[in-house]
């Protein structure tokens, strides 16, 4: 059983280690603000208050027996960086440490952390790549001149089966889920999304595929 | 092709706008700091130091021109919910706004704001269920529930054929692609990825499958 601790309770601290939680993993949270240690003692399964760059305080909670402890302190990065320093030095076996940027990330990796972590570039990164392609799922490139690729039903599959139309033998595909769309009693559109598609699915025009193949094969598919 | 405006150049408001503009889009970056736009000025189609709550300013930029606009502006919430308001009410097809919490997302969204980002928080939840499966190398969320996630080769499925692991009746889960890994004649390591499997692929422990299925499900085989 993993246990966790996570230092910072900012926006981000805090929603990892309420994650965590949710998901019955063992989590301390500590930040040196009682406020935020206040908020979120019912959430967690030992909440501190302590300032986390004092090696002392770090061992007197049994923070350097945890397994794992992300460092999310943001705007003061000596602190993020001292408290990284001691962890490793305590023997903590994986420390995730938040960087703003590159040169804290570097500086950080020399000093230890097994792994950084950048929320605000990470998801300025996604939502951009999103944004390019109308949704998450219309494309997202794997390696190697592959895609995960949405698209709607090619006429030549509609009212066919999944089974009957031989993807992976035909096209080179791999279908990964199907949508299917429908109207529920106030009119609304619904969503369904089978991510472990029915080969017996007979396809209908408002469906809407979920494909991985190489690029070149997913075009000949979608033409 | 689609016109973007970021408005706020904090660190996600900056990367948000980089990554657009890499990717060829056409960037109007905006921040009330001078600095920012500086900074920003080479790696941009256009910067403009500007108060974007003022709706002359919106419409002397031609911000009210462009298809979608990201208010990525965080400590503020004033600024924040006024930009998005007066965006709206001059027609900008799609405003996406940064959010600190729930109320402000749902004050965000009775404003008019067409998607909301939370980048802390969504970030904290992706990096705390990443955590709980450690032999999840990657996560991407889908809708409902499933994900696609990149797993090590589970213990239990060494030296077995893909089909005889039935994989969809046992486990729920889908396989979308097998990534393979080798050494080539120079000692470097090679990966290879099929993301069309062949059912007769046996796996090994270099394996990494790639896998599509509602959390829970995955979770399972991730055990
Ligand atoms: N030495 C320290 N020991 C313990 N907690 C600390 C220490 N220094 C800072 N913190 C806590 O770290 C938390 C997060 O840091 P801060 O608020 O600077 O980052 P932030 O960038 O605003 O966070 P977020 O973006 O996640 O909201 C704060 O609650 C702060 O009290
Ligand atoms: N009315 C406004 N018009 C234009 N820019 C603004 C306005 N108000 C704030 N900004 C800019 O928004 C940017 C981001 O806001 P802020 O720094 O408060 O958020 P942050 O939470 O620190 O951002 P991040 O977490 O992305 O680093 C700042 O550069 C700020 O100058």
């Amino acid at each position: 059983m993993t246990k966790f601790a996570v230092i910072g309770l900012g926006m981000f601290g805090y929603r990892v280690a309420v994650t965590l939680a949710e998901r019955n993993a063992e989590v301390i949270a500590v930040d040196k603000d009682p406020r935020k240690v206040e908020a979120i003692k019912d959430r967690v399964t030992l909440a501190v208050r302590m300032d986390s760059s004092i090696e002392e305080n770090l061992i007197a909670q049994g923070i350097n027996r945890v397994d794992s402890v992300l460092v999310c302190i943001g705007e003061n990065f000596e602190a993020n960086l001292l408290t990284t320093v001691l962890l490793k030095k305590l023997g903590v076996k994986q420390v995730i440490a938040r960087a703003a940027n590159d040169i804290q990330s570097q500086i950080l990796k020399l000093v230890g952390a097994d792994r950084i972590v950048s929320p605000e570039d990470d998801m300025g990164k996604r939502i951009a790549q999103n944004l390019l392609m109308s949704s998450i799922l219309d494309y997202i490139p794997l390696t190697n001149g592959h895609s995960l690729v949405q698209i709607k039903t090619p006429s030549s599959f509609l009212h066919k089966k999944l089974r009957d139309l031989h993807l992976r033998d035909q096209f080179k595909v791999n279908v990964v889920a199907i949508k299917e769309h429908g109207v529920d009693q106030d009119g609304k559109t619904t969503e369904k999304i089978h991510s472990v598609p029915d080969p017996n699915h007979i396809f209908v025009e408002s469906d809407v595929l979920v494909v991985v193949g190489s690029n070149s094969d997913i075009e000949k598919l979608a033409r």
